[in-house]
């Protein structure tokens, strides 16, 4: 996945994601491509969650799958999840949860209380810091005024290892999160960083929009086999758009 | 770092945007005032064919290293009666998903979970 979170000159946020899955789960040889990524491409519904007939959240799901992994409340923030690979994943949560322990809460939904129930970005970005969960995970987040952006980085339990913010004031207009911590270089073997953070510099933050940000998104090798879509996200418009991204070969395969 | 060299990579996109019409996804309206057992029926029964072939898949998988039909029985009788474990409106949720689709709700909780597991 490549997760970023972007603010224009004007102090205008935009949130974008490639919802990339399906490594090493079923190689589909004679069309060389992942079988469980082009299996989930149909099931990619945007939904619109309305209460008393008023939208209180949107998100993008893969039909069958309630949980939240991208995501906004409009006008109030945008969110997406990338995972984390740590040696401490996931399946302790799920022991200790069929063990009876059930203080941690599963990301999916989290994620979807969190956006449907969000009323501003600070309250949510302290929650989403610090709810127990039952596996790590990046949760980028984007609100609707300056300076709103943020990766936290999440361990199992009720740790954040780091929260990186925007700071446009110091240069820091955009934030890009693929699938390994920020502070440290991606291996050399999966760097989607480096290709979307030299997309975004040539891009400039005097171009930053809907259209300059898919773009970016959908630069190789950031767009890989393993892309199932692309998420566009503006808050103060409200505005979620999701596109079908495909990856004919050649393609790398993550 | 066959990543860092074309075909793998490119120059920086500037024609990407916007995407072809045919790829832009539609939109479902879920209802939170229906019940949670009926408000995602709209949405997964016209789809009941691609969700079991994305399951079978995933089973598939799991035969590679195990006996394929003891392991789904096993997660079957295993994972069910997790669905009263999530907070609401979860479990009426998925129990609605899995009445509307014929899928066992096991399987419907394995992919509902799919994440932690992965995270293996």
């Amino acid at each position: 996945c490549t997760s970023l979170v972007v603010e224009d000159k004007t102090g205008d946020l935009f949130h974008a994601r490639n919802l990339d899955f399906g490594l090493f789960l079923g190689w589909d040889a004679k069309n060389s491509t992942w079988a469980l990524t082009e299996r989930l491409r149909p099931l990619i519904i945007n939904v619109d969650y309305q209460q008393g007939g008023k939208t209180v959240g949107k998100g993008v799901h893969f039909a069958g799958y309630v949980g939240m992994i991208t995501g906004m409340k409009p006008g109030v923030l945008s969110l997406s999840m990338n995972e984390r690979f740590q040696a401490e994943g996931g399946f302790i949560g799920i022991i200790e949860w069929v063990l009876g322990q059930r203080d941690g809460q599963w990301m999916g939904f989290v994620l979807r209380d969190a956006v449907v129930k969000a009323t501003d970005f600070n309250s949510t970005l302290q929650y989403l810091t610090s709810v127990d969960l039952l596996a790590p995970g990046y949760i980028i987040l984007g609100g609707n005024s300056t300076g709103q952006g943020a990766i936290i980085t999440r361990s199992i339990g009720t740790k954040a290892d780091d929260v990186k913010m925007l700071n446009p004031s110091n240069g820091t207009w955009y934030l890009v999160e693929t699938n390994y911590d920020n502070w440290e270089s991606p291996p050399f073997f999966d760097n989607r960083r480096a290709p979307a953070t030299k997309c975004m510099n040539t891009m400039t933050q005097a171009n930053v929009g809907l259209k300059g940000i898919f773009n970016v998104l959908s630069t190789k090798p950031v767009r890989n086999l393993l892309t199932t879509y692309t998420a566009l996200m503006h808050v103060r418009s409200g505005t979620l758009d999701t596109y079908l991204q495909y990856c004919p070969q050649p393609c790398f395969p993550w | 770092n066959a990543q860092d060299l074309p075909p793998f990579t490119e120059d920086c996109r500037s024609d990407a945007y916007p995407p072809p019409v045919k790829d832009k996804v539609g939109t479902y309206v879920l209802n939170l005032d229906q019940a949670p057992e009926d408000r995602w029926t709209g949405l997964v029964k016209p789809l009941t064919e691609k969700l079991i072939v994305l399951i079978q898949d995933i089973k598939d998988l799991v035969g590679i290293f195990v006996n394929e039909t003891k392991a789904v029985d096993y997660l079957d009788e295993l994972l069910a009666p997790m669905a009263d474990t999530f907070p609401e409106p979860y479990p009426g949720e998925l129990k609605g998903i899995a009445n509307a689709t014929g899928i066992p709700l096991g399987q419907v909780i394995l992919y509902n979970v799919f994440y932690e597991v992965f995270t293996v």
